[in-house]
């Protein structure tokens, strides 16, 4: 009975908001924003991203978020930065 | 047994519906297919935008398969060969039908909303359509802008209708032929509202005076948000009464007003998309064809109105991601109906006030991505098999398990569900 989870994934060409950060061109991404999602939490990972290969580097992680749906239900709250988030990112590779 | 499928999807609608609990939205037809349907609560786009999301749900693969994360380049070409949903139902016998917005328009659907390959006839796109972003709203100077907030009288506009409402009346003309000729259909209607601009008949307004509005629960730029995540809202700036308030880039904010307004807009866009609704499914009442079509009503994502200091869509946030997703398949999702019996006669939302209660709900979290598998096994079709990894190579497959065995079609269930059972299956 794993826990169903919902993935989603935003692109960015650069680490600050920029005139092109909602709608970068595929050759211009330069990281991606993996989110694994269940009713209990939101964790996303912003990595490097290769728009010549299409691939993403978990190993060179930009950012991170981690959201807990039953004490902060409109993810206002990061506490990516003060928790170990270990586990997380194993489920999510 | 060979039911036909009517798909709705709506472009950017996160589930500000009363079937979700919404207090403020009116929302009556949509309301009446959840009563009769299984609504899911947790559902997710795989992207929150438009073509990358359009195109990994009709082809039942992630946005990392079909390798479009813009607008820019043709799944078939760029990718892989993937099969779509409608053309796999096409490939089963079905007569295959777009009318509207379905696929995103442009290279990302080979500028032919993937016809021939999808599609049995050449998809339908509302002849107003190419007005979307003309300078048709008056403002207050009494001339005509290309604004972001947009109600409109509809007898002023280029034609005298909206596309939404040309693309309703289209899809009603086929349902009729599709009786007529006694033919098995999937016909996929794409709405366009509430995606930008919010243009729609001013007399919606009516429904959300102004001072009935609040701001977002949390209308300030977290702060631990890494700036990475956040998305600057560059498509609603460009609208002619954004640019002129002269917001800073990238943080805003936007006046508390105008937010409001905007949010008051979007709230009015959803009652109009509920009448169009409405109508399309009170003709398939008309035509008897509700007791031998599943209905799936859903979104391609959500859309920020102000969480976080953001607008639009263009994050991994939930409001950005959730979308509303619900299934009504006759005889599974509600008893039997008999013959004449009318199921979704048309609710104004002028006038409907009733709170109605979804037939089912289940809080499983579930994407998108697994429409295809879903659809293909409520109509009795070979469900696709699950796709190895990679699978570029791989024509037909999908990367979505099919959601069918979370539905549970039982008045018990419902009862489950408010007593906190969090396996609706399991408890079943």
């Amino acid at each position: 009975n794993e826990e169903p989870l919902a993935f989603s994934q935003y692109p960015r060409p650069a680490d600050t908001p920029q005139w092109n950060s909602d709608k970068p061109r595929l050759k211009d991404i330069r990281i991606m924003g993996y989110s694994m999602r269940t009713v209990d939490y939101r964790f996303t990972l912003w990595v490097r991203f290769h728009p010549n290969n299409f691939s993403a580097d978990f190993e060179d992680v930009h950012a991170g978020e981690l959201y807990m749906m039953e004490t902060d239900p409109n993810q206002d709250y990061n506490i990516y930065n003060n928790t170990s988030h270990g586990s997380f990112f194993k489920k999510m590779l | 047994d060979d039911k036909n499928v009517l798909f709705i999807v709506v472009d950017d609608l996160r589930p500000v519906l009363g079937c979700y609990g919404d207090k403020l939205v009116k929302s009556p037809n949509i309301d009446q297919l959840a009563s009769r349907s299984i609504v899911f609560s947790n559902a997710y786009a795989q992207q929150a935008v438009c073509a990358p999301s359009r195109v990994s749900f009709l082809t039942g693969r992630r946005p990392d398969t079909t390798r479009l994360y813009d607008f820019y380049s043709y799944w078939r070409v760029h990718a892989g060969n993937y099969s779509t949903m409608p053309q796999y139902f096409k490939e089963n016998g079905y007569m295959t039908l777009s009318v509207g917005k379905v696929f995103h328009p442009g290279v990302s659907s080979n500028h032919s909303d993937d016809y021939p390959y999808s599609w049995s006839i050449p998809p339908f796109h509302p002849p107003t359509e190419k007005y979307e972003n003309d300078k048709t709203c008056r403002g207050k100077d009494g001339k005509l802008h290309a604004n972001l907030v947009c109600p409109v009288d509809v007898t002023e506009m280029p034609s005298g209708t909206l596309p939404d409402i040309q693309s309703t009346e289209e899809a009603i003309h086929l349902l009729n032929i599709m009786k007529t000729n006694k033919q098995k259909f999937f016909l996929a209607v794409g709405y366009h509202k509430p995606h930008i601009p919010l243009r729609y008949p001013q007399e919606f307004l009516k429904l959300y005076p102004l001072e009935n509005i609040t701001l977002a629960p949390d209308p300030w730029v977290p702060e631990k948000l890494p700036p990475v995540a956040y998305n600057p809202w560059t498509d609603i700036r460009q609208r002619d009464d954004v640019e002129a308030l002269n917001v800073s880039f990238p943080y805003g904010p936007l006046p508390d007003d105008f937010q409001r307004q905007i949010r008051q807009s979007y709230y009015a866009a959803v009652s109009y998309l509920d009448t169009q609704v409405g109508l399309l499914l009170n003709a398939l009442d008309d035509v008897g064809l509700s007791d031998s079509t599943i209905v799936v009503f859903t979104a391609d994502h959500g859309w920020s109105l102000g969480e976080h200091g953001e607008w639009a869509k263009y994050s991994n946030f939930d409001v950005a991601t959730r979308v509303p997703l619900m299934f009504y398949v006759p005889g599974m999702t509600t008893s039997s109906v008999r013959q004449g019996e009318r199921v979704f006669p048309y609710l104004d939302p002028f006038s409907y006030t009733l709170g109605l209660v979804p037939q089912g709900r289940s809080k499983k979290v579930v994407e998108l991505v697994s429409l295809f598998s879903t659809l293909a096994e409520l109509a009795g079709l070979q469900v696709p098999p699950v796709c190895p990894e990679p699978s570029f190579h791989v024509a037909l497959c999908t990367e979505g398990g099919s959601i069918v065995r979370y539905f549970n079609v039982s008045e018990e269930k419902v009862e489950k569900e408010k007593g906190g059972c969090d396996d609706t299956y399991r408890c079943f």
